[in-house]
C-alpha cells in the first residue's frame, strides 16, 4: 500500500459516497446517468468475485463490500425508489455499444484466458469507460448540479491517483499490470475536458453548464 | 515482482 493508492481508495470511496447521499437527500438523480451506475455495478461485480475465492486484507475484503453494496444502493435508488425523478430521455446512452467491444477485447487481450482473469480484464476495461454515459447525459442537458460535479471530479481523481500508485509500485517493487495502465490512463483522459471545466468553473462558484 | 496478476488492488 502507498499514499497513491490509499489516497486513490479514499477519493473513490467520496464519490461513491457523494452520490449516494445526493440521491438520498434529494430525494432526486436528476441529472444522474442511471446507465453509468449500471457499469459501476457490474465492475465491481465482475471484479470482485476473487471475494469468493482469496482473502488479501479485511481493507481489502470490506472495501470491496462497501463499493458493491453502494453501487447496488445507487441503482435501486435510481431505478425503484426515485425512479420518478429518473431522467431516461437524456440518459440515452447504448450500453450495448460499451459492454460487447469491452467484452470481445477482454476475450482478445488478456494476462491468461481463465474465468476469473476475463472478467477482471473485461471489469477494467468496462470502468475506463463506464463513465461515459454520465458524461453524455450532461453534454445532451447542457449542465450539472454543483454536487455531481463534486462526485465526477472526486471518481475522476481516484484513477489519476492510481496512475501514480503503478508508476510508484513500478519503481519501488518493479510490479506493473499493462492492462490495468493502459485502461487507468483512457479513463482519466476522458475526464480532462470535465476536469478543466471543473477547475475554471465549479471551483469558482460558477454552475457548470456547457455551452448549449 | 513484475507479475501482472496478483490482483491485491481494488
Amino acid at each position: 500500500m502507498n499514499i497513491f493508492r490509499l489516497t486513490g481508495d479514499l477519493s473513490h470511496l467520496a464519490a461513491i459516497i457523494i452520490l449516494l447521499l445526493k440521491i438520498w437527500k434529494t430525494r432526486s438523480c436528476a441529472g444522474i446517468s442511471g446507465k453509468s451506475q449500471i457499469l459501476f455495478a457490474l465492475v465491481f461485480t465482475t471484479r470482485y468475485l476473487d471475494l469468493l475465492t482469496s482473502f488479501i486484507s479485511f481493507y481489502n475484503t470490506i472495501m470491496k463490500l462497501i463499493y458493491i453494496g453502494c453501487a447496488y444502493a445507487t441503482v435501486y435508488l435510481i431505478y425503484m425508489k426515485f425512479k420518478a425523478t429518473y431522467d431516461g430521455n437524456h440518459d440515452s446512452f447504448r450500453l450495448e455499444f460499451l459492454v460487447v467491444p469491452v467484452g470481445g477485447l477482454a476475450c482478445l487481450v488478456n494476462h491468461d484466458f481463465s474465468f476469473l482473469e476475463i472478467l477482471w480484464t473485461f471489469s477494467i476495461y468496462l470502468e475506463s469507460v463506464a463513465i461515459l454515459p454520465q458524461l453524455f447525459m450532461i453534454s445532451k442537458t447542457g449542465e450539472a448540479e454543483t454536487i455531481t460535479t463534486h462526485y465526477l471530479f472526486f471518481l475522476g481523481l481516484y484513477r489519476a491517483l492510481y496512475l501514480f500508485n503503478w508508476i510508484w509500485r513500478f519503481y519501488f517493487e518493479g510490479f506493473f499490470d499493462m492492462i490495468a495502465i493502459v485502461a487507468g490512463v483512457v479513463q482519466t483522459i476522458l475526464y480532462c475536458d470535465f476536469f478543466y471545466l471543473y477547475v475554471t468553473k465549479v471551483l469558482k462558484g460558477k454552475k457548470l453548464s456547457l455551452p448549449a | 515482482p513484475g507479475k501482472s496478476n496478483q490482483k491485491d488492488e481494488l
